[in-house]
């Protein structure tokens, strides 16, 4: 969860 | 999405709406460090590799595209159109300072040891840092336009606006980024002191001028 969700962000 | 995020990116459009429009209605990049904005330029390239492959929202890849096309617009009006007004004498931090501890962190820490992964992480770590080259030419040459501050003050407050998005998506949703948030707060704390110059000077509609 913590990896790659961030990949939503810019 | 919440309204700190979206607070953010607005601040950070704005930023680099400020900075085209201030270069293309004064004809000119006088006070503006190209090696910032070579690493801004640098950073989305690393950061966006994924536009193709990783499909968010339309939002998202408008965003990524707009993000990416100004600021190789901006390098084009400062090293092509507008190259005699770039102010190089003052522009003189050594790229590589930051290039290199940014790519070699990124290759030690990061989510996954993937070429996208670490791309990815290196444009974080880079970007934590791109700004560093102009808040040095500021520094060196001891004033800024208005416009100038302003530009920083918006791009500050972006990254800024993304620490308040993480502290809300952690409770909300249990999301966390250790290296985005890390990341960020290491580039929101160089912007500090300016953030003190600009609300104590600028805003009183004095020139950010640092004291002697």
């Amino acid at each position: 969860r913590a990896s790659h969700a961030s990949k939503d962000e810019l | 999405m919440n309204i700190f995020r979206l607070g953010g990116d607005l601040a950070h459009l704005l930023a680099i709406i400020i900075l085209l429009l201030k270069i293309w209605t004064t004809r000119s990049c006088a006070g503006i460090s190209g090696k910032s904005q070579i690493l801004f330029a640098l950073t989305f390239t690393a950061r966006y590799l994924d536009l193709f492959t990783n499909f968010v929202s339309v939002y998202n890849s408008v965003m990524k595209v707009v993000y990416l096309a100004a600021a190789y617009a901006t390098l084009y009006l400062m090293y092509v159109k507008f190259k005699a007004t770039y102010d190089h004498n003052h522009d003189t931090f050594r790229l590589e300072f930051l290039i290199l501890p940014a790519a070699g962190l990124a290759l030690i820490i990061n989510h996954e040891f993937s070429i996208i992964e670490v791309m990815w992480t290196f444009s974080i770590y880079l970007e934590a840092v791109a700004i560093l080259p102009q808040l040095f030419m500021v520094s060196k040459t001891g004033e800024a336009e208005s416009i100038t501050s302003h530009y920083l003050f918006a791009l500050g407050s972006y990254r800024a606006l993304y620490i308040v998005n993480w502290v809300y998506r952690y409770y909300s949703e249990g999301f966390y980024d250790m290296i985005a948030t890390l990341a960020g707060v290491v580039q929101t704390v160089l912007y500090c002191d300016f953030f003190y110059l600009y609300i104590t000077k600028v805003l009183k509609g004095k020139k950010l001028q640092l004291p002697a």
